[in-house]
């Protein structure tokens, strides 16, 4: 997934 | 997930649980800056907005409806259930000052220049320096309270295991955010002042004095 798509961390 | 990044959140839930234990136990914000609170509150509100949009895991779910919850009721407790105890005159960092040039620099650097994105990028920057209004009431009072310290440890430990975070998830996953990386650093550098008082002095069981 790249990173800017979607942020996975808080 | 990684042990980091567990330990990097479980730091920062045990920070806003310390304030709000703080706040509540001695029933005064003394030594709390209103206007970091507030900055915070922004931070997590622009952050977290993904959380009507996207669904990343229950654990992502609930830890941020669980920071935006807190930021707003430590805001209570400190604007309206305490507002006694809120120290005005030594809390009065121009946040304008943060709130501007971190949202006009999102607005120049960013991933993607969509709304979503913009407002992230902005609660980035900005958290990175949201602390230094805590910080600057703390150099004008000279001293905190030993709680105070701890939550301020506890909330600086955070972002500095995010960065381990940072680190493995490039060597793990090849996966690296330049911007929440450069951010990350500067955070938890405009904590190094602290950490050095806070290992020398409260860890040895003395209060944190700033030297005057």
């Amino acid at each position: 997934i790249n990173a800017e798509d979607e942020h996975d961390e808080l | 997930m990684n042990i980091f990044r567990l330990a990097g959140d479980l730091s920062h839930l045990l920070a806003i649980i310390l304030l709000l234990i703080k706040i509540w136990k001695t029933r005064s914000c003394a030594g709390i800056s209103g206007k970091s609170q507030i900055l915070f509150a922004v931070v997590y509100i622009s952050r977290y907005l993904d959380l009507v949009t996207t669904f990343v895991s229950v654990y992502n779910t609930v830890m941020k409806l669980v920071f935006i919850v807190s930021s707003v009721a430590t805001l209570y407790m400190m604007y309206v259930k305490f507002k006694a105890t809120y120290d005005h005159n030594h809390d009065s960092f121009r946040i304008e000052f943060l709130l501007v040039p971190c949202f006009v620099l999102a607005l120049l650097i960013h991933a993607a220049f969509t709304p979503l994105e913009i407002l992230w990028t902005f609660s980035i920057y900005l958290e990175a320096v949201a602390i230094l209004p805590q910080l600057f009431l703390v150099s004008k009072t000279g001293e905190a309270e030993s709680i105070t310290s701890h939550y301020l440890f506890a909330l600086g430990s955070y972002r500095a295991l995010y960065l381990l975070n940072w680190i493995y998830r490039y060597y793990a996953e090849g996966h690296y955010d330049l911007i929440a990386i450069f951010a990350g650093a500067i955070q938890t550098i405009l904590y190094c002042d602290f950490f050095y008082l806070y290992i020398t002095k409260v860890l040895k069981g003395k209060k944190l004095q700033l030297p005057a």
